[in-house]
C-alpha cells in the first residue's frame, strides 16, 4: 500500500464523509436566471473573490515563470477581452459580471473560463 | 477525473464523480500538492439555477466559472464531463475561433445549455453527441429509466463512440477516467482498473451513493488532483458534493 503507485484495497465505511480525505462540505448558492446575466453571480463572487483572486494569481505566477517578461499576462489582460463579444450570450455578460464583482481584470476571468479548451492540447 | 453511472437491482440510477484538475500546474514541494488544485478547492460551490423561483438544474462548480462540469436536471438526467486529451485539442479550436471559424461550441457552454434546455435523456444525448465543439471531451450522461447511462466519446467534430449500460450483457455500470474505453489507459495513470475492481467488488446488489463514495475514495481514484467528489441520485433530484484531500502516501495524479 505504501509503494508507488500508492494503490490500496477498496475502501469501505467512508460515508458519511469524514477523516483525512474529507476537507469539508460545499456551500450552496442560488443563481437566479430571471436576473440580467451581469447580476447573476454577484453573491457567489462577493463571497469567493479572495479565493478567486488567489487562484488566478497562481496561474499568473506560473505564466510569468515561463515568460518572465510578463508579456503573456499582458496579452491576457489586453487582448483576451477582445474575444468576449464573440462569445455567446449569456456567458459573455455573466463573465463581465464576475469581473465587476471580483475586481479582477476581464481577460483573466475569460482565461479561467476557457481553461478547458487551452489544456486539452 | 473519474465518472461513473451505476444502476442498482431496482433500476435506480446513481452518478458519481471525482473532479481532478491541475496536473503540471505548479507542484508545491513544501505541502506536496499541486498549486492550482489547492487553490481550486476553496472555490468549489453548489449552484441551484432557478427560474421563477423553481429549480431548473443544479451543479457543482468553481466560483467564477460560468460553464458546467457536473450537473443534474432533477428527475430527468445527470451529466458530468471528463477531460479528453488529443493532439487535435482545444488549442486548435481556440485558434479557429480567433480566425473567425465559429461553428463549434465551447465545451462547458454546451453542457450548461444542455442542462438548461434539454428535456430528457435522449434529447441531452443527441445534443452532446452531435454538436460541433472546440475541444474533445468525454460526456457521462445518466437518465431516469433503467438502462439510461452512457459515456459519449467526443472529438471536436463528431461522436466517436457511445458506450451504454447494458444489463443483458451484465454491464450494470459505465465508468470513465480520461482514456478511450476501448483502449488501455496509460500504465502510469491507470485509475480505471482499481475503480472497476472496486465497483465489481461492491456488486450491483449493494450499489448506492455510500458505496460509490467508497469507490471514489480509494487511491489512486482519489489522488492529489482530486478537488471534489459529487454524488447524484436522479430520481430524488439530489446532488451532494464534498471537498477532498489525498493525504500522503498518494499518487500525484
Amino acid at each position: 500500500q505504501f509503494v508507488p503507485p500508492y494503490t490500496e484495497d477498496c475502501r469501505s465505511g467512508m460515508y458519511p464523509p469524514n477523516g483525512p480525505t474529507f476537507r469539508g462540505n460545499v456551500t450552496w448558492y442560488t443563481i437566479n436566471l430571471d436576473l440580467p446575466p451581469r447580476q447573476r453571480w454577484t453573491q457567489a463572487i462577493s463571497d469567493k473573490k479572495t479565493e478567486l483572486g488567489a487562484m488566478i494569481q497562481v496561474i499568473k505566477d506560473f505564466a510569468n515563470a515561463f515568460v518572465p517578461s510578463g508579456k503573456l499576462i499582458e496579452l491576457v489582460d489586453k487582448d483576451l477581452p477582445l474575444i468576449l463579444d464573440t462569445l455567446p450570450s449569456p456567458f459573455n455578460e455573466e463573465m463581465k459580471g464576475i469581473a465587476d464583482a471580483s475586481g479582477l481584470p476581464l481577460g483573466e476571468v475569460i482565461l479561467f473560463n476557457v481553461f478547458y479548451e487551452v489544456f486539452t492540447a | 477525473c473519474t465518472s461513473l453511472i451505476a444502476e442498482d437491482t431496482s433500476g435506480n440510477l446513481y452518478h458519481g464523480r471525482n473532479l481532478d484538475f491541475g496536473l503540471f500546474l505548479g507542484w508545491d514541494m513544501k505541502n506536496k500538492s499541486w498549486a492550482v488544485t489547492e487553490r481550486l478547492r476553496p472555490l468549489v460551490v453548489n449552484l441551484d439555477f432557478q427560474r421563477n423561483k423553481k429549480t431548473i438544474f443544479k451543479s457543482t462548480n468553481f466560483a467564477g466559472y460560468v460553464g458546467m462540469l457536473t450537473g443534474i436536471k432533477p428527475n430527468t438526467f445527470t451529466l458530468t464531463m471528463n477531460e479528453r486529451f488529443s493532439l487535435d485539442g482545444g488549442f486548435i479550436g481556440i485558434l479557429e475561433w480567433i480566425l473567425g471559424r465559429r461553428d463549434g461550441v465551447w465545451m462547458s457552454f454546451l453542457t450548461r445549455s444542455v442542462l438548461e434546455n434539454a428535456t430528457n435523456y435522449d434529447d441531452a444525448k443527441n445534443q452532446l453527441s452531435k454538436t460541433k465543439m472546440l475541444a474533445p471531451a468525454y460526456f457521462i450522461l445518466g437518465g431516469n429509466k433503467s438502462g439510461q447511462g452512457c459515456v459519449i466519446t467526443r472529438s471536436r467534430r463528431a461522436s466517436l463512440d457511445i458506450w451504454e449500460i447494458d444489463l443483458e450483457k451484465g454491464r450494470w455500470y459505465v465508468l470513465e477516467t480520461n482514456y478511450d474505453h476501448w483502449k488501455k489507459p496509460l500504465f502510469l495513470d491507470d485509475r480505471r482498473t482499481p475503480a472497476m475492481k472496486c465497483m465489481n467488488q461492491t456488486t450491483q446488489a449493494k450499489i448506492a451513493p455510500a458505496t460509490i463514495y467508497n469507490v471514489l475514495s480509494t487511491k489512486p481514484v482519489l489522488n492529489k488532483l482530486t478537488t471534489y467528489t459529487t454524488l447524484m441520485d436522479v430520481s430524488k433530484g439530489k446532488l451532494e458534493s464534498y471537498i477532498r484531500e489525498c493525504p500522503d502516501p498518494c499518487m500525484p495524479w
